[in-house]
């Protein structure tokens, strides 16, 4: 028997200057989600139950690039990727391109455990979503006033990138002494 | 891109990784996040979410990468960790994640940070974004 143990991620390559306050509600929901970890596993629940339950709490919290809150194709639509692996007999399942499924997570979850394929995507994605019942929403609920203030600023900075949120403090042309691909940093964050 | 790993008190581990992908991105473009053993992995020995430049994590199949090397190098989660961020990931910028089966986790990242927080059943619990 070993002890328990839980990590979880809101993405990595951060803007320097990232507010004060943000990172303050960045840290208070890792927080959150480590305790409702922590909570689950004294409790005795899997691994796979305890994954799948944090990564449902951050898709629902717009604050890091996943469900709600996604980032934003160039047509301002949303297009989700998830996947979910149980290492004790290596299964696995995953998503891509979904647009309407609440929780991206769950329902990766669900190819894993009730189809005979590992991967799932676009159309036969969300028809699978629609078979197995998963709770949806409108495209809209996944898109917040932030993200679309950010994909117009990457537009206008013609930056298809790697990442997206460009702080709202600050401009997209806003010159950070730190760069990726190129690029200010300033212009991707948090991922 | 969202992410989290566990071993639970039995030894057993799980990962999982969700994410949006990237603004502006092209309609189709499919990230590391979904891809097994890039973006995520797990399997008796640990369990790995990424998050990052999806196509510098494709390219070093990441999460794989540390498991790999702890079953046939023979190294410590942290060791694998750091090996796979040093020697894997070419000119892309990423981070990740790690459990292991003993209860051990691990982090690692070669950009100037990361949304994190990691905790252990001894106490240890610890939230961060910068080195």
């Amino acid at each position: 028997m070993s002890g328990w143990a839980i990590a979880v991620h809101g993405g990595a390559g951060v803007d320097p200057n990232l507010p004060p306050h943000r990172q303050q509600e960045a840290k208070q929901l890792l927080t959150e989600c480590l305790n409702l970890g922590i909570s689950a596993l004294r409790s005795n629940a899997s691994a796979l139950d305890v994954v799948e339950l944090v990564v449902r709490k951050l898709e629902t919290d717009p604050l890091f690039n996943s469900g709600r809150g996604s980032a934003l194709t160039a047509k301002g639509t949303v297009e989700m990727e998830a996947s979910i692996m149980d290492g004790t007999k290596r299964r696995c399942g995953a998503v891509s391109g979904v647009s309407t499924v609440k929780n991206p997570i769950s329902l990766a979850r669900l190819v894993m455990e009730k189809s005979p394929h590992s991967y799932l995507a676009y159309t036969g994605a969300e028809e699978f979503a629609r078979e197995q019942g998963v709770e949806t929403e409108d495209n809209e609920y996944f898109i917040t006033p932030d993200n679309v203030g950010m994909l117009k600023l990457a537009k206008e900075a013609n930056t298809i990138l790697f990442d997206y949120r460009i702080p709202t403090e600050k401009c997209a042309g806003t010159e950070s002494p730190v760069k990726m691909n190129g690029l200010p940093l300033s212009i991707y964050a948090p991922e | 891109t969202v992410g989290c790993v566990v071993v639970d008190s039995q030894g057993r581990c799980a990962a999982a990784t969700s994410t949006g992908g990237l603004m502006n991105k092209m309609s189709g473009r499919i990230g590391d996040s979904p891809l097994i053993g890039a973006g995520t992995y797990a399997c008796e020995v640990c369990g790995v979410s990424c998050t990052g430049e999806g196509e510098a994590i494709i390219r070093g199949t990441l999460a794989r990468e540390v498991a790999a090397v702890m079953e046939y190098k023979g190294y410590e989660l942290q060791q694998a960790v750091d090996f796979v961020i040093k020697d894997r990931l070419d000119e892309g910028f990423a981070g990740l994640i790690a459990v292991s089966n003993k209860g051990e986790v691990a982090y690692g990242f070669n950009c100037n940070g990361m949304f994190r927080g990691c905790a252990t059943e001894n106490g240890f619990m610890e939230v961060g974004i910068w080195e």
